[in-house]
């Protein structure tokens, strides 16, 4: 563990006297091969580093009986306020049915977590509305449409051809008129770079202000996590984060590079294919998570 | 190249920087980095172009060794069985659809047996690639056992005299024993049924996972027997690098890699292509 190196960097340094700079820059290296191995965007991890030197440079480490554990303490501290203040609500605010829009690249979970995502608001005694606006994958629509049958949840039903806007404005009048609390949006799998299909999205936006639009994400996103949020972000406009497949072992540096890069919250985390198996996240276990 | 004229740390760093956007992982960008320490040590490699060849001849030798495409004798071997598996969302189903449709047009017979049987709307999706490539499609209830469904499609294929069968399998995270031990029946099933198969057993890996797809090859290999990869999403901006630490270390060959949702989107592996994409 991160923990185990430090210490046994501390302990072969400080046979040797006084700590010096260079010698906490060395233990860092620890920390940089660390985030690296967790995924964590290359850049993000060198301005994270460039940070945590200034604190860690300090005199509370050079002179502390227990360097190992103050440099952790530094880091993970940096790490948990970076990951956000967790416990983020999802805004509900204004006349209902206040639209929830989810956006992500291919496979990253956006059916199943709109499925549980409505489950999490009947469980809170309101009444969501699910409107299938994928009209490219084969059989997406019917994804959605059997996950509400499992909850008990409504949804609106596309006709054949009918475009991912119009689905969207129709499926709105539908929940206005069943006096729906929210609706989820489901939208396709898209590349963040695919010109059109970014367009549709800000078609819909425009049409539907969504009060929320939550860039779903895989958690064992590699490197690419920083073009992914910051291309959604910026062509698009994303108010939150649900991390996805987190339980499994990636380690979830995607979580990091996603925060640095558009300092949206992260809301939510997947962790695991059935319906109830999404948690409110928390950032000092993501940042434990990330350490190793 | 990188506008450097001398070797130094800056180099090294942009180097390094940029195997890691590719995703190559730490373990293997420090190994190559390594390689160019080395050289430099011993004098070999003195201007920065001569740097950033051997970086690519390295990796070029890595994958060279994976770059194996599928070469079916259906002469010899029918059915011949895919088995795929991955993880969950990687492009399984989608892959299969693809792979089919190649093997479709050129004649030949092809069923596809719905083994996913958890995931809500699994075997729809399946059913719709199915029609469109022309293949048969063997199928059961919802939640029925995968193994059952990998019987009956072994069975209808010996007697529909298919020469190409695909199994296509629920995503699962290679962490969950249970789902894991479930994939070992399937294969043991597919196995008993029809000596010899599962011919290929290929693993779908997405070109956006960092460095989890290393666990993902070693488990899957582990626990069934990886004989082939398929590198999907590779038309979005991740370079997939980990595939070649995976292939360094597992000398997997990598059969196919996706570029795109379409049925055509579809290559055989080629590492140059590759590696200049890379750079
Ligand atoms: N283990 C695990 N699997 C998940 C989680 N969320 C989604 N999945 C699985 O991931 C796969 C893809 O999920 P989908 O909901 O179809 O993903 P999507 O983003 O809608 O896919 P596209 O519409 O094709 O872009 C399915 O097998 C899901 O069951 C999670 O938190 N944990
Ligand atoms: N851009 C792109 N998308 C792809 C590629 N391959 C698959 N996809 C998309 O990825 C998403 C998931 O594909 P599936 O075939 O459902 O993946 P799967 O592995 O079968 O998913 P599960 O069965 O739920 O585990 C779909 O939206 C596909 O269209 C590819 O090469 N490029
Ligand atoms: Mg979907
Ligand atoms: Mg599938």
């Amino acid at each position: 563990s991160l923990t185990s190196k430090l210490d046994a960097i501390f302990k072969k340094l400080k046979g040797r006297g006084k700590l010096t700079e260079q010698n906490i820059k060395e233990a860092l290296k620890e920390v940089r091969m660390a985030l690296l191995e967790a995924d964590v965007n290359f850049k993000v991890v060198k301005d994270f580093i460039q940070s945590v030197e200034q604190r860690a440079i300090g005199q509370e480490v050079m002179a502390s009986l227990t360097p190992a554990q103050q440099v952790i303490k530094i880091v993970r501290d940096e790490l948990t306020s970076l990951m956000g203040h967790g416990e983020e609500r999802i805004n509900l605010s204004g006349s209902p049915p206040v639209p929830i829009m989810l956006v992500g690249l291919h496979g990253c979970g956006k059916t199943t977590t709109a499925g549980k995502l409505a489950r999490y608001f009947q469980e809170r005694k309101k009444r969501p509305y699910l409107i299938p606006a994928d009209v490219y994958r084969p059989a997406a629509i019917e994804q959605l449409q059997r996950l509400g049958q499992e909850l008990g949840v409504d949804f609106y039903r596309p006709e054949p051809s009918q475009a991912p806007l119009d689905i969207c404005l129709k499926g709105r009048e539908f929940a206005l008129r069943g006096g729906y609390d929210l609706m989820v949006i489901d939208t396709a799998g898209r590349l963040h770079i695919d010109e059109a299909l970014m367009l549709e999205l800000r078609e819909i936006k425009a049409s539907l202000k969504p009060k929320e639009i939550l860039l779903v994400a895989d958690a064992m996103t590699g490197q690419d996590a920083v073009n992914i949020a910051k291309n959604f972000n910026e062509r698009l406009g994303i108010d939150g984060v649900i991390l996805t497949k987190m339980d499994g072992d990636a380690r979830g540096g995607a979580a990091l590079s996603i925060r640095a890069v558009t300092q949206k919250p992260i809301k939510f985390i997947g962790v695991g294919e059935k319906l109830d198996a999404l948690e409110v996240f928390h950032p000092d276990r993501m940042a434990s998570r990330i350490l190793g | 190249f990188l506008g450097k004229k001398t070797i130094d740390e800056g180099l090294l760093d942009e180097l390094e920087g940029l195997l890691f956007a590719a995703d190559l992982g730490v373990k293997t960008s420090d190994q190559l980095l390594e390689g160019v320490r080395q050289g430099l040590k011993k004098g070999e490699l003195k201007e920065p172009d001569k740097v950033k060849e051997f970086i690519k001849q390295e990796m070029l030798r890595i994958l060279r060794s994976g770059e194996k495409p599928l070469f079916i004798d259906f002469s010899q071997t029918r059915p011949f069985v895919f088995m795929v598996v991955g993880v969950n969302g990687t492009g399984k189903t989608t892959t299969i659809a693809k792979i089919a449709h190649q093997y479709s047009s050129q004649g030949r017979k092809v069923l596809i047996g719905a083994a996913d049987t958890f995931r809500a709307a699994a075997v729809e999706q399946l059913e719709v690639w199915a029609n469109r490539v022309g293949a048969d499609l063997i199928r059961q209830s919802r939640g029925s056992d995968p193994s059952a469904v990998a019987f009956d499609s072994i069975h209808a294929a010996k007697a529909r005299e298919i020469d190409l069968v695909f199994i296509d399998t629920a995503g699962r995270l290679h962490t969950k024993v249970n789902l894991m031990e479930e994939l070992k029946k399937v294969k043991r099933i597919i196995g008993r049924e029809c000596p010899g198969a599962p011919h290929e057993i290929l693993l779908v890996l997405d070109a956006t996972t960092g460095q989890n797809a290393i666990s993902q090859a070693k488990l899957f290999n582990e626990v069934i027997g990886v004989t082939g990869i398929a590198l999907t999403k590779l038309d979005g901006t991740a370079k997939g690098g980990i595939i070649v630490g995976i292939t360094e270390e597992l000398k997997i060959p990598i059969r196919y890699i996706g570029v795109g949702e379409g049925i055509d989107d579809l290559k055989e592996f080629n590492a140059n292509e590759f590696v200049q994409a890379l750079f």
